[in-house]
């Protein structure tokens, strides 16, 4: 059970070293045991340095950048445990312009034998998508249409 | 396997039959404040086999039923229905067909029926179905809103007991 | 003291029905006593109907649509006991376009006698603000300059 | 009564003395993820007395002390400072002065000082000082990130007992 847990555990912190360094631009991200000779009697931590920051706890830092890690951290075991589908409302709500950006950039690139279904009100995360359904109120009751490519966000 | 398409009828606002065909790679959805975003991805945990009506925002079961418009004269519907229909050519469903089709309906007393393929069946075979392709109604891979920031929030002990769930 | 509540409550009633329409052009939103015979046994309800949708509890609501009714609820208590100032940390985070437009202008409408100081990353409340504030990070502190106003979001 | 003035120096990341003048109307604070702009509003609770060191989201009183930067050759500080001065020519605070400015040091060891006016003054004095002008370090008129639908998602019985305590 161990060794199964540490070659998983090992992958998953190398995919989120290299997916935090693609979202923030250059930052290191990086999952620690706390206790590495006896992994399930402690917990696992998580540091993320930004760039030109020191490196410290996930919990110390600002909101939007606790979501660029919990995104890489959900893309880092993405990529060790292929779920079917990912939904995700609005995961972008509290990021600048850049990170929505990186983000769309790096769903983009990661969507090949993926399926991500992204709930967004930002224009960036639009512009980069493979398909938009426009949802919109009708007489009381929701409906749903599928908009061509360059069209900005429905408001 | 990935989502196919979803049908969607009196389920919470969607009040005539809504289909969305999907496809793999990366699907956005938008809409103003209020059209029915989040209520689409209720639809999915609620097919799915999802219990618990806090996480689909209700308080009761009646409240995932569509409740009708006074001004726009429909009625308040008496059953919500899902259906899912999940392409699995790469037979990762255990079921030998290119398509698999889970359905669910609930009426108003909270009384919920599940399909696979149009045959009923219980809950139990539908999540048992779904867990070996590792989907479940409150997997990892469904962010609601508001809780982007939840894989950070956890402390290291929920981390590894999380980490221990998925391996 | 039921007498002193009533006035008060009558006062931030009228206050917010007034704002929650200005806020969702044409819409009604409503705060009921469970008890009006003996308030303080029961609870305040607070009703909203968005328009084209029936009257609804907010706690059915969509998330942008419980943001637009915090807001007309704090705005209803703010015109009855003025605060001397309000600070505001991206509660416009998950409004579309249409949504942050109406709330830019109704703080600017209600600025006057009062001080508010609003965290955004959107572009449409930073272009209808009086004064504007960038905080940016250089060498691992944070420092803040006045922006003049016509500029759009630091990103 | 208006803020008139912010001073933060060592308070989280903000390493340099940063001086903020605000007016009365529509102040929009913004800037990219991180920089530092929920900061400046803990920084506001934290002299308006504020003792629960979670809600300005650090586990202890260390935790609000700028920690330094070894890159930028900037060292971990020992003393956090926020002064506030307020605009009083209304006379809402009972100090009859037009500028009353609240200062508060913390160090690394938990321990505060409260000044008023450059005076020292225990944390009871500020307090029933600024709550005659409606001022708390909880307060309704101070929205935290991430907090929006707060007011909108009180049971009916919170919603009364938060209008008993406004009357
Ligand atoms: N004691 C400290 N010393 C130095 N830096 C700190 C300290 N505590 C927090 N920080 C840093 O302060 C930075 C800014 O945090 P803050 O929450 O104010 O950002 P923000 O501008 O509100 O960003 P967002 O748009 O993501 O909400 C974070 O990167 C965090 O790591
Ligand atoms: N049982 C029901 N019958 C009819 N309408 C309902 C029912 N339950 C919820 N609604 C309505 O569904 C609407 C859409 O909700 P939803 O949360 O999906 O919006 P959204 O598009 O995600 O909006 P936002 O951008 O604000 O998050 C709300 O206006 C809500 O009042
Ligand atoms: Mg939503
Ligand atoms: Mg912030």
């Amino acid at each position: 059970k161990q060794e199964h847990f540490m070659k998983a555990f090992n992958e998953v912190c190398e995919n989120f070293s290299t997916i935090f360094a693609k979202l923030t631009g250059g930052g290191e991200g990086r999952l620690e045991l706390q206790k590495p000779e006896n992994p399930f009697s402690g917990g696992v931590d998580l540091y993320v340095q930004f760039p030109g920051k020191p490196m410290r706890l996930v919990a110390g830092a600002s909101g939007g950048e606790r979501s660029v890690a919990a995104i890489a951290y959900l893309l880092s075991i993405q990529k060790f445990l292929k779920a079917p589908f990912y939904l995700f409302d609005e995961i972008d709500a509290h990021l600048d312009d850049l990170n929505v950006l990186k983000l769309a950039e790096t769903l983009k690139e990661n969507s090949d034998g993926a399926q991500f279904i992204v709930v967004t009100l930002k224009d960036a995360m639009v512009q980069n998508a493979e398909r938009i359904y426009g949802v919109f109120n009708q007489g009381g009751s929701s409906r749903v249409i599928a908009l061509p490519l360059k069209l900005e966000v429905v408001s | 396997v990935y989502i196919k398409k979803i049908m969607i009828k009196n389920f919470k606002s969607f009040g005539n039959l809504v289909k969305l065909n999907f496809e793999p790679g990366f699907n956005i959805v938008t809409g103003p404040n209020g059209s029915g975003k989040s209520n689409i991805i209720d639809a999915v945990q609620f097919v799915l086999g999802e219990l618990h009506t806090r996480r689909m925002r209700v308080s009761d079961h009646s409240g995932l039923i569509y409740d009708g418009n006074e001004e726009g004269g429909s009625q308040k519907a008496s059953v919500a229905q899902v259906t899912l229909t999940f392409e699995n050519t790469d037979r990762n469903l255990a079921i030998d067909k290119n398509l698999v089709s889970i359905s669910r309906k609930v009426d108003r007393q909270g009384n919920s029926q599940y399909y696979l393929n149009g045959k009923r069946v219980s809950r139990r075979a539908i999540l048992d179905m779904l867990e070996m392709a590792g989907i479940s109604p409150g997997g990892y891979n469904i962010v609601l809103q508001g809780t982007a920031t939840r894989l950070s929030d956890l402390t290291p002990q929920e981390r590894m007991k999380a980490f221990e769930d998925l391996i």
